[in-house]
């Protein structure tokens, strides 16, 4: 499962060929790389590649170096496929029923009230919203909390994001997507208000159109932590297709 | 042997 959903890899050198399972659809740069890595240091030539798409296929290449060629090619078509899925555009405060906007900015500031900031999510943004802790360690975003007012999560999808890094969404590319934002306000410092129009593919659903307008904003810290929040509303009059 | 290779590239024991 941990292939179809997350896109890493499996790889085994048996004594028949070297055998890789990948899910061209979700892998990651990184991963690839790691795969190549991997290939390079291998001995023996015939590779067996699973392929992750609505189920499993399996192709049989004769070589190292044509397994390669033939892995990029699958991961390139993918993307190909998916350019353009979220697409994000700056929003106007004044345009996007700004009120609640306005006072969780007003609120996540250094005199930051839990309860406050808890009510104005609660009643003026539909309880949609993220919060996520940087580990100082790791350098990852960690899901702390997140409302029940996102349509679309099963209640296990939910459990399983909670405590998880910000960009294992049952959509992989879109929770890669959200993680991006997260980081450009970390390194910016100052908060993202923007309109979004993705499309999200949820396991096992058609892919769906989302509108909404999300602010990301860091939140005063506290013993040296660092938290950023996301909140949205969805906006049935977004089009940036 | 088989190893995952995960989204950071990092081989893992499986």
């Amino acid at each position: 499962p941990i292939l179809e959903t997350r896109g890493w890899i499996l790889v085994e050198n048996s004594a028949i060929a070297l055998k890789i399972d990948i899910n061209p659809a979700l892998v990651s740069e990184k991963a690839l790389c790691g795969l190549i890595y991997w290939l390079a240091d291998q001995e023996g030539e015939r590779v067996i590649i699973g392929v992750c798409d609505d189920g499993w296929s399996h192709e049989v290449l004769p070589s190292r170096r044509l397994a390669q060629r033939r892995i990029v090619e699958l991961v390139s078509a993918c993307r190909r496929n998916r350019d353009g899925r979220f697409l994000a555009s700056s929003a106007e405060l004044a345009a996007a029923r700004a009120a609640p906007f306005r006072a969780l900015i007003a609120e996540c500031g250094p005199t930051a009230d839990r309860g406050r900031i808890a009510d104005i999510l609660r009643n003026g943004l539909a309880d949609r919203y993220t919060a996520v802790r940087l580990d100082p360690g790791s350098g990852e975003l960690i899901v702390e909390g997140m409302g029940e007012g996102y349509r679309g999560y099963a209640a296990g999808q939910r459990a399983s994001i909670l405590n998880g890094r910000v960009e294992d969404q049952p959509d992989y590319d879109y929770g890669r997507w959200v993680g991006d934002g997260f980081r450009q306000v970390l390194k910016q410092g100052t908060p993202l208000l923007e309109d979004v129009d993705a499309i999200i593919n949820w396991p096992g659903a058609e892919p769906r159109r989302h509108l909404y307008t999300r602010l990301v904003l860091p939140i005063a810290r506290k013993k040296g932590e660092t938290w950023l929040l996301s909140a949205s509303l969805e906006r049935s009059d977004i089009d940036l297709r | 042997e088989s190893l995952l290779i995960d989204d950071e590239g990092r081989l893992r024991k499986y």
